[in-house]
């Protein structure tokens, strides 16, 4: 399995390939893909051949191919749909938010409890009472599920998205969910990120 | 400069430290601390031993004390202000999440340009003119923000935090923003978080 860094890295080398393609940039050196990233250009050019050669050496990269060859390799080729559940503050901007797309990901439903919020949508998402969450997951064959939900229901909810065929859950809750192993899960804790921002600023 | 999984892993053991306290645990094993997260006992214990001694071979880590320590190690001893700056669908659900308190940041502040929103509270937090920005900034000697404002306005937005004495943010803007070495930034980018997992997916 190669390191979750690796994976982060070759979404930043897409997010710079998209930038510059935009641009009208036809070639790109490992350097200048790398300049504004805090990564070395021979570390890209490294993490780049264990997926295969595509740069000339003293050319550099194709832009274009090389977009359509991390795309692939992070199977962002194709769109995935994906549900949400919880739609509160959180769970609302998320579904607002414009950039999932951009990447293939399609949040095709929401789930809720509240029957307030049941019947309307957000960004174009109709939202759904959580008791046809298990069957919309099968009829759609949906892989991909966020959790927006409050901590204490959040437990529940993963175990019943895993039991209805969810392979990926990213998580918001708070709170450490028991998942069977098979599943992949990511919890997004804002506080976290603002912990690491704040060592460093004490200790330079 | 200790690298930032070093800096995540301690995060994590503070979460488990606290759940730990909270149920009157007294005394933790590196196994029993480590247990849940996807990390050794091994690692827990140079991670601990690089900060100094703590536990005692074949008894275990005081998880009050070990708790406390972690936590002047983080610099969450003491609690940190923070400014928003964009007060939209995301910035209020930031402003409304008590999760930040738990960890000592606490937003005193919020700006925003759009008159409308401009007098409101969040959160308990007032949302003021972007204009009153860098006097508040000042005054209050803050230095950390979050920037939650569209990607057009990110750039604009952190060259002024910059220039008023703000030393960390946290971007939730999908751009790429210039702003001194000195300065500490971290983005935060919800598709790049679906992308490593949907990664695995495809490539167990
Ligand atoms: N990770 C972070 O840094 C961060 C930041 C903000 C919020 N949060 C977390 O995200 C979650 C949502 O936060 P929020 O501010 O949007 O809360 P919220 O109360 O505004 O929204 C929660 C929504 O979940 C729904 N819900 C409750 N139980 C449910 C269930 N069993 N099934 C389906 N829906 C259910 C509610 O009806 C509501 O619409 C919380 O767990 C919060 O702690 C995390
Ligand atoms: N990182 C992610 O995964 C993620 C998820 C959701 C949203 N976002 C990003 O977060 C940002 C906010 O998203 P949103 O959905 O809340 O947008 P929004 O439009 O609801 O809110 C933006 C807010 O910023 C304010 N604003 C605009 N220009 C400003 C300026 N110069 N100074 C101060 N305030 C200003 C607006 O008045 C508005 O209140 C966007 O950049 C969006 O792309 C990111």
């Amino acid at each position: 399995r190669i390191p979750e860094e690796t994976v982060r890295r070759l979404s930043l080398y897409l997010r710079t390939l998209r930038f510059m393609e935009n641009k009208g940039v036809q070639v790109i050196s490992s350097e200048r893909l790398t300049k504004h990233l805090n990564i070395t250009g021979a570390q890209a050019r490294k993490d780049l051949t264990y997926f295969g050669s595509f740069g000339q050496p003293g050319v550099g990269y194709n832009v274009n191919r090389l977009r359509k060859k991390i795309e692939e390799i992070l199977g962002l080729d194709h769109s995935w749909n994906v549900i949400l559940v919880g739609c509160g503050k959180l769970g609302a901007a998320l579904l607002a938010y414009p950039g999932f797309r951009r990447f293939g990901f399609r949040i095709t439903a929401a789930f809720d409890n509240n029957p307030d919020k049941v019947g309307r949508t957000i960004g174009k998402v109709p939202i759904i009472t959580d008791q046809k969450m298990e069957e919309f997951i099968r009829k759609n064959d949906v892989k991909v599920a966020i959790i927006t939900a409050p901590a204490e229901a959040a437990q529940e909810i993963a175990r019943r998205l895993a039991e209805s065929g969810i392979s990926a859950i990213l998580n918001f809750a708070p709170r450490y969910l028991v998942i069977p192993e098979k599943i992949q899960i990511k919890s997004v804790d804002m506080a976290m990120e603002l912990e690491s921002l704040v060592y460093y600023l004490k200790n330079h």
